[in-house]
């Protein structure tokens, strides 16, 4: 038996629409912890890991750990038909292979269910080692969603170098280059317009804008994001949920031939 | 030129 009622239903709409164009099918797992997921991309490039804190939903039962295979395009048009202020609650019961989405309108006034089918998926998970990152940039999430669609108007690739300058990110295509360069500012009137860097090590990686921009769906869900850089290691992007957890999305470098 | 790396080449099945 599962019951998640989660009262900011918007974050789960949020949550789906940040990665449904990166993973097609994963796997939710329920435990005590939490509702979680961890899926890479189809060509094994990008890895996304999801946790939504069980203390942050208003009920949250879960009697046993459950892995349920979900179809994240038709997880997301469910969850379309959701108001944004509506509580969602995700409803299994033992050896089902549906999952009920429940959706309350703040008045109580509506209430709808939603039924989907589950699906088995042969899924490989992958355990994430603890690194010591070369640099960390923290920077406001719309700054960033800018700067990588900015950017892949011009080249598919972004190099994203810290030294004590600051952060650039640069990209080089056909028709010119472009370098963009943000310097550390916490002298801002709010906290989240901040640029925060910490760097331990200068650190210099190349990715593909593709997945970059990709990732940058997630901005609905917080004004600020975290980059976690070290050499030959995959950047980590990091979008905290409010109160309740996170999305990750880790990306592996392009690397000199 | 550069080759696109695959995640699994960093983080281990478990």
């Amino acid at each position: 038996m599962l019951e998640l009622r989660l009262v900011q239903g918007s974050l789960l709409k949020k949550v789906l629409e940040a990665i449904k164009d990166l993973v097609t099918d994963a796997n939710f797992d329920c435990s005590a912890t939490g509702f979680s997921l961890q899926a890479m991309d189809s060509s094994h490039v990008a890895l996304v890991a999801l946790l939504l804190r069980s203390e942050g939903f208003e009920h949250y039962r879960c009697d046993r750990n459950i892995s349920m295979g979900m179809n994240l395009n038709n997880m997301s048009k469910m969850l379309k038909c959701a108001g944004n202020d509506d509580i969602i609650t995700i409803k299994g019961d033992d050896g089902s292979d549906t999952i009920t989405f429940m959706f309350e309108s703040p008045t109580q006034d509506k209430i709808a269910d939603f039924e989907m089918k589950l699906m088995d998926i042969d899924s490989e998970h992958l355990g994430i080692p603890e690194a010591e990152y070369h640099a960390i940039v923290r920077m406001p999430s719309a700054e960033f969603s800018r700067i990588c669609k900015d950017l892949s108007s011009i080249g598919d690739t972004v190099v994203i170098s810290v030294t004590k300058e600051g952060v650039k990110f640069s990209t080089r295509g056909d028709i010119g280059a472009a370098n963009i360069v943000l310097r550390q500012n916490t002298t801002v009137d709010k906290p989240e317009e901040a640029t925060i860097i910490e760097m331990n090590e200068p650190v210099s990686l190349t990715f593909a804008l593709r997945y970059m921009n990709s990732f940058t769906k997630a901005t609905p869900l917080s004004s600020m994001v975290t980059i976690s850089l070290s050499s030959e290691l995959p950047v980590v992007v990091e979008y905290k949920i409010a109160e309740m957890g996170y999305v990750r999305f880790y990306l592996a470098p392009k690397i000199e031939e | 030129g550069s080759k696109q790396s695959m995640i699994t080449t960093f983080f281990n099945k478990i």
